[in-house]
């Protein structure tokens, strides 16, 4: 069980820290605005209502104990970056940022901040590929331009081997996991015949990936 | 090849209008703010000053051939649920829409839109767990609380089979792939040997799985 502050309770915020709680971990979550505070003062482990560009505001609150603060700040830039150097200056070693332009992630790069979150941009990323690749339900990026993705199983394809589905990029693409209903089975042999509604979870490079994914749709 | 027309360029329309270029479509954006639609009219197929909620303007970009047409109005959500309406009354089939509140959300639904998205809330998510589960790089959910996640090998478990790695959940989380440097190791047998840095991708169900990513800090 650990310990976060979450400062600045926008959308992100407060999505951050109700998820932390309900991980199981303790939150404090901070923010200047009173409505907000007393929205969330009951879902998080304790609240305060403090302007952070204020350090002794900042200092009461002891965030040296925290496994991490996350600084969701989003609009007044100068209060984020004020509020990261106060938390500098107090020792935090873990400092999480949202940045809303370039301009504040290349100040908070400078500053030193252990990682810097842009949803929006982020988020435009999934959604492009999501609309471009509709049958790769979710994917996770190995490195060196290699994926595992996962698909599901249409109609069209219900009654292909393996082998058969993954012929044209034969070295390139592993099926390495079906989900047939809730059971998983890990490793399928390459003659194994894959019906409609399984999740096939398949493993190669992008451009070999990207290719078979067209037989899915 | 497809055709997308993306209305609203801030950060989240800019960045999915850009991406979707570079995965080679077409791309229309549309926005009512000049300066916006000078930074991006040489990076998109082709770009429009407009105010969607005119609904003479909007037909004339005839959007009716698109794949999809996203709408990216943050803060106007008038603008946003009138620009949903023209396109309804247009009969575009795909509209993915942005939307800021819960409110917003609901007002969407109701209209009909084929997906909406929420960046800040879904990344506050996708934090927590980075934060909650910094051993875990990237992760794919199943269905069914069931995962495939992707952890990096550290010093301390190195020289570890994969086996005796898996021995406290050995039926309910299989190892299907392994990444040692470039190359990708389908199925490793049980004898298989971790070194530092490999990237294993490991199935199985949540519980399982939480309890397993411990060992890997
Ligand atoms: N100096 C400050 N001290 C404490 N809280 C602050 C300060 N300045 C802003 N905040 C709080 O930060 C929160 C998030 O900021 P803001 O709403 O500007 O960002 P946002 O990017 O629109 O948020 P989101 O996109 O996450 O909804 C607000 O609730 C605001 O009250
Ligand atoms: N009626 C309209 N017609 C066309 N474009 C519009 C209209 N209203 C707003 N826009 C544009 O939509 C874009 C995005 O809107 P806005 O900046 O309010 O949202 P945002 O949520 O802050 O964006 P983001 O978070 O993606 O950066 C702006 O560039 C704005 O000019």
């Amino acid at each position: 069980m650990a310990q976060y502050a979450v400062i600045g309770l926008g959308r992100f915020g407060t999505t951050l820290a109700l998820q932390l709680v309900k991980m199981g971990h303790d939150v404090v979550g901070i923010d200047s605005d009173r409505r907000v505070i007393e929205m969330l003062s009951d879902s998080l482990t304790y609240t305060a209502i403090a302007d952070v560009t204020d350090d002794h505001a900042l200092r009461e609150l002891n965030p040296i104990d925290y496994d991490a603060v996350i600084v969701a700040i989003g609009e007044n830039m100068q209060a984020s970056l004020i509020c990261v150097v106060h938390l500098k200056n107090m020792g935090i070693e873990n400092i999480w940022v949202k940045a809303t332009t370039q301009a504040h992630h290349l100040i908070l790069s400078r500053l030193g901040v252990n990682r810097i979150i842009h949803p929006e941009e982020e988020m435009g990323t999934r959604t492009a590929q999501a609309l471009a690749y509709p049958m790769i339900r979710e994917y996770m990026a190995l490195g060196n331009r290699q994926y595992v993705v996962e698909v599901k199983v249409t109609a069209g394809l219900a009654g292909t081997a393996l082998a058969e589905l993954l012929e044209s990029v034969k070295d390139d693409v592993f099926g390495i996991l079906v989900k047939r209903r809730e059971q998983l089975i890990p490793c399928p042999a390459a003659q194994f015949v894959i019906e409609a509604n399984d999740t096939v979870v398949l493993a190669g490079n992008r451009t070999s990936l990207m290719k078979l994914a067209a037989r899915f749709v």
